[in-house]
């Protein structure tokens, strides 16, 4: 099957 | 003082369309350039970016910078409340609790005004990075939305493979398989042209739910950019009239 990525580390700014 | 007005509430009605069924709430950051819009829906899947340029109001005014949170659904029952041919003025103070939306009947001497209380909103600094895409395909934005409904029948997931003769959809289930080539055409820059900018091909698969979501902003023009690279977010960028634009930023689905 296939897996769906949380976007929330490629976007966040630290 | 803040206050931005449009003659026709149409383009505003087209703008929470496209937005209403993926973001509860956003923060609408207001500047003297103009407004913008950056949040992920709640499940943190996808990322949506709208801005909406100062000089494409036709009265536009921001003394001090506002970060406003607003309830999406709220503000899409407001603009319903609107017909197409309605002027739109949304004012607030410097330091607001609320936004006011006006609707001015043209011939008519009618003022309906709307206030709506704004939320405490926890901010999340978002960026998006800087990205060079293998693939950068230019469409009909009607065909996109009819290739994602029509596919979406088939599968869970549609993969979009892009090469330098074309671009091809698929969608595999139990129940069958569906599969969608456009190739590109001689002329660009028409309404129902096909471009495609190839550095490299591509071929990733894409959620046909979130796919769904960014189809509601059909209406906002007619040519839709799809951008796409291996193991970055695709791109599904649309106008919004000449007064600025939305992309909605999506990951490719990865094998298990």
């Amino acid at each position: 099957g296939k897996s769906q990525k949380n976007l929330l580390q490629y976007f966040k700014i630290n | 003082m803040f206050e931005a007005r449009l003659t026709q509430s149409a383009i505003l009605k087209k703008v929470l369309d496209a937005i209403k069924d993926l973001l509860t709430e956003a923060t609408f950051e207001c500047t003297d350039s103009g407004i913008q819009v950056q949040a992920m829906d709640n499940a943190h899947v996808s990322l949506v970016s709208m801005n909406l340029r100062s000089d494409g109001f036709d009265k536009y005014r921001c003394d001090r910078n506002l970060s406003m949170g607003m309830s999406i659904a709220v503000m899409s029952k407001i603009l319903k409340c609107a017909t197409t041919n309605d002027t739109v003025t949304m004012r607030a103070v410097d330091n607001p609790d609320t936004i006011e939306f006006m609707f001015d009947t043209p011939g008519k001497d009618v003022q309906a005004q709307y206030e709506m209380k704004l939320i405490n909103m926890d901010q999340e600094h978002l960026g998006i990075p800087e990205t060079v895409y293998s693939c950068v395909v230019k469409m009909p934005s009607q065909e996109f939305a009819r290739i994602v409904r029509d596919l979406s029948q088939f599968g869970e997931n549609i993969t979009i493979a892009c090469t330098k003769e074309g671009i091809k959809f698929s969608a595999a289930g139990d129940t069958g398989t569906a599969n969608v080539k456009l190739a590109q055409t001689a002329d660009s820059g028409e309404s129902d042209s096909v471009t495609i900018e190839m550095q490299e091909s591509v071929k990733l698969s894409f959620s046909c739910r979130y796919l769904n979501f960014f189809i509601k902003a059909t209406p906002l023009c007619e040519q839709v950019q799809l951008s796409l690279s291996n193991d970055v977010p695709l791109v599904c960028e649309f106008n919004i009239g000449e007064i600025g634009h939305i992309k909605y930023y999506l990951a490719p689905k990865i094998e298990d």
